[in-house]
């Protein structure tokens, strides 16, 4: 989903 | 990485380092919420499970690795080493008020229901409030030190500077998350009275005290 991408970002 | 996110970076960890530095010059924590700290080192806890799981980079690692270690140690400091001068009858807000509802809406409102997503959206909703109990003690106590206004606008600033993050991987990359630009947004305009009182006092040389 979208949120996979955001867990590069702290 | 664009520019956004690691000035947002940097400036999330000035405000953190910025803090222990107060603590531990002025062998002091007079002023500073003991509530917000813990419901900092709760955030990050819970956001940061993933360093067990899963690489992205030494940068992304190293940096949780030093949030964590930082929020731990400000803990320390507030409840042992320098429990002395915690001023814990300023410190009165309830967080409960702030966990029940955010675990709730951490489990109504997520991307995915598997216990890592829930616990790092718990910790994005923890996050947007986490600062309510200093906020609330410096309306109590009617001031703040100087270097504690310094700690507080960058770590307002960082989350800002995160919503133009979100603005740029949007335009450039096609991706936003919805969550995390709301949460972002309430983050940051919980800061927006102070940023005002930071601006047009702290930087004209006066002292941060309320009412305005």
């Amino acid at each position: 989903s979208q949120s996979r991408n955001i867990k590069d970002e702290l | 990485m664009n520019v956004f996110r690691l000035t947002g970076d940097l400036s999330h960890l000035a405000a953190i380092i910025i803090l222990l530095l107060k603590i531990w010059k002025t062998r002091s924590c007079a002023g500073i919420s003991g509530k917000s700290q813990i419901l900092f080192a709760v955030v990050f806890t819970s956001r940061y499970l993933d360093l067990l799981t899963s690489f992205i980079s030494l940068y992304n690692t190293s940096m949780k690795v030093i949030y964590i270690g930082c929020a731990y140690a400000t803990l320390y400091f507030v409840y042992m080493k320098f429990k002395a001068t915690y001023d814990g009858n300023h410190d009165t807000f309830r967080v409960e008020f702030l966990l029940v509802p955010v675990g709730g809406l951490s489990f109504l409102v997520n991307h995915d229901f598997s216990p890592l997503e829930i616990l790092w959206t718990f910790s994005i909703y923890l996050e947007s409030v986490a600062i309510l109990p200093q906020l609330f003690m410096i309306s109590k106590t009617g001031e703040a030190e100087t270097i504690t206004t310094h700690y507080l606008f960058f770590l307002g600033l960082y989350r800002a500077l995160y919503l133009f993050n979100w603005i740029w991987r949007f335009y450039f990359e096609g991706f936003f998350d919805m969550i995390a630009i709301v949460a972002g947004l309430v983050q940051t305009i919980l800061y927006c009275d102070f940023f005002y009182l930071y601006i047009t006092k702290v930087l004209k040389g006066k002292k941060l005290s309320l009412p305005a």
